[in-house]
């Protein structure tokens, strides 16, 4: 318990510190164990230092640096241990257009180095355009979802109509 | 062990039958606010075993069903069904001979849940396993619903540890 | 103390009712005291019924949803006793492009009927072509900031870049 | 009483001196993530008297101080003003015969905070009441951070009640 606890942080470390480093394009970042020597009982901290910044409190980071620096936590626990399915609801929302390139990058690397399969929802045109394929959900019946298939033409005027 | 396909009817906004093909690579899903996209991959959290309402947004479990609109009236039934490829022979024992495999859950208003694994009656807990002993299930961490990035940058370290215990 | 919090509870409502049909474009909602008669004690629910929905608790309700029924709470408050300043940090990023535009008209509209001046943090292409003038943050010097003036076309080129 | 002009001074990335005009209607402010937006409007909450450093997203009011980056030193002091004109005479008794009012507030590492009025120093409570008799201030409901929007959404009714306290 207290052993496959502690090599897996060390797995999701390794990865963490890369996908980081990725992601910010530069920089640092570290995970902590604190509050207990036990694994079990300890708390999980983060040390972040953006590229060119001063390492810092995750508090004092900006909305986008937080979700990126926790995209790298949920990624580098995923590529721990691949599942099948990988499913990312609007995790793009904060990101400014340079961060979504980086991450839709991240996508299709590890897309490419997995067997998973990627379902992204996204309101993002940039992510839109990285997918393999789209699909619309729409309520032209009030109360009533209907999915269908759109190419990246449709998707965007899917966008401009309630 | 590969996800193809979820089946849908009767789960939250989704009343008519609908079938959603998973292929490989990256599938992304877009439409306005309300109109189901977070609905849609909650069913398959759902059909996996999620047995917290709350973590379906809802105030109890028969909420899922769909409760009605403007011009459709409230259903009694709601039911997912996921079925997967197993011609790889990546799924536990007991599966060896099924190279599909497919997971169905049911909930009747007032009534509770019933699980099927290829038609034939399994507890919560036997679907559960399944997905846990393929890395994935309801609880993976590869599943991040809309606004579980912001609760994990704001959760206290002793909730995020346990986040890295689901990946031992 | 008593009598003046079920006053502004009133003026709220009514600003609330009003300002959540004109977001959602129909429907309803309504504020509620619960939990005590004391409106000292009470605590603040939000009922609200999307146009072509039955109406539910908020948990139910979509990302975007939730966030317009917020905004509507919060410019109730607002046109209750306006401030000579508001500032939005980046409340448009759930919204898709139909709700970003309703979200505008309603700036639009309140920035005519007051004399509060508005500041809106975004990374959204739509708000930013309704604002009445932008100013972009920069860091050339990394982790200094710098603020410029700039135009429409400057500001979507900054989007672009790192 | 107008808000016409923001100040900033060593406060967080703004190390030289910025001014920022806050004119009628609607401003935009964009850029990248991390670039210092969110830390342009926080000068302003603090300037009015915010006594959290929580709200500073701080861990210590001297976090709001620049602490350095790849080519600056660090700094010891930070300074925001914020200029109010306030020819309609709508501000609080004490101040008919101030058409333009500077509320400034600087903080020196370690040694806490000073506010001055039109240069003359002053406790941290005037300028809170003389923001407050504006119907604004650091706690005022118009003034929206980043994530707030998530945070009433998911607040108990009794904490959501507070925010209408706010405004009577
Ligand atoms: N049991 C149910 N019956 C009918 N409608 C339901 C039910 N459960 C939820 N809904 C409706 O589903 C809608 C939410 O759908 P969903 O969360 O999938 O939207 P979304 O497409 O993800 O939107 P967003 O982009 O804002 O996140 C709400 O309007 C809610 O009223
Ligand atoms: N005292 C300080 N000294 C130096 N840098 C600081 C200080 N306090 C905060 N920062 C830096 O400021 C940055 C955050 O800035 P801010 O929150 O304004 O970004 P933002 O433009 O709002 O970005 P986003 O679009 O992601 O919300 C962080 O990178 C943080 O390291
Ligand atoms: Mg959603
Ligand atoms: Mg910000």
């Amino acid at each position: 318990g207290r052993e496959r606890l502690k090599a897996a942080f060390d797995k999701v470390q390794a990865h963490f510190k890369e996908l980081f480093t990725t992601l910010f394009d530069g920089g640092w970042a570290e995970l902590q164990l604190i509050e207990a020597a036990d694994p079990l009982e300890a708390g999980l901290e983060i040390l972040a230092r953006p590229p060119g910044k001063k390492p810092q409190v995750m508090t004092l980071l900006s909305g986008g640096e937080q979700a990126l620096t926790a995209l790298s936590l949920i990624f580098a626990i995923f590529l721990t241990n691949p599942a099948p399915i990988c499913v990312l609801d609007e995790v793009d929302a904060p990101l400014d257009d340079a961060n979504v390139e980086r991450f839709c990058n991240l996508l299709d690397h590890m897309s490419r180095k997995t067997e998973t399969r990627f379902i992204t929802i996204t309101h993002n045109p940039i992510t839109m355009a990285r997918m393999n394929r789209l699909f619309g959900v729409t309520m032209v019946e009030r109360g009533v979802s209907q999915l269908v298939s759109v190419n990246l033409e449709e998707a965007e005027r899917f966008l401009e109509t309630a | 062990m590969k996800f193809t396909k979820l089946q849908i009817s009767g789960f939250k906004t989704f009343v008519d039958a609908t079938e959603f093909l998973i292929e490989p690579g990256l599938t992304g899903i877009v439409g306005p606010n309300g109109c189901g996209k977070s609905n849609l991959v909650e069913a398959m959290r759902w059909v996996m075993g999620e047995n917290s309402f709350k973590a379906m947004r809802a105030s109890g479990m028969d909420d899922v069903i769909f409760s009605g609109s403007g011009e459709r009236r409230a259903l009694d039934i709601a039911e997912v069904a996921l079925v997967l490829d197993n011609s790889d022979n990546s799924a536990p024992a007991g599966f060896q001979d099924s190279p599909i495999i497919e997971v169905t859950r049911q909930i009747e208003r007032a009534e509770g849940s019933t699980y099927r694994i290829n038609g034939r009656e399994v507890r919560a807990k036997d679907v559960q396993l399944l997905f846990a002993d393929a890395s994935t299930g309801a609880k993976s961490p590869a599943l991040v619903r809309q606004g579980q990035i912001g609760e994990l940058i704001s959760a206290k370290p002793q909730a995020r540890r346990r986040i890295l215990e689901e990946a031992a």
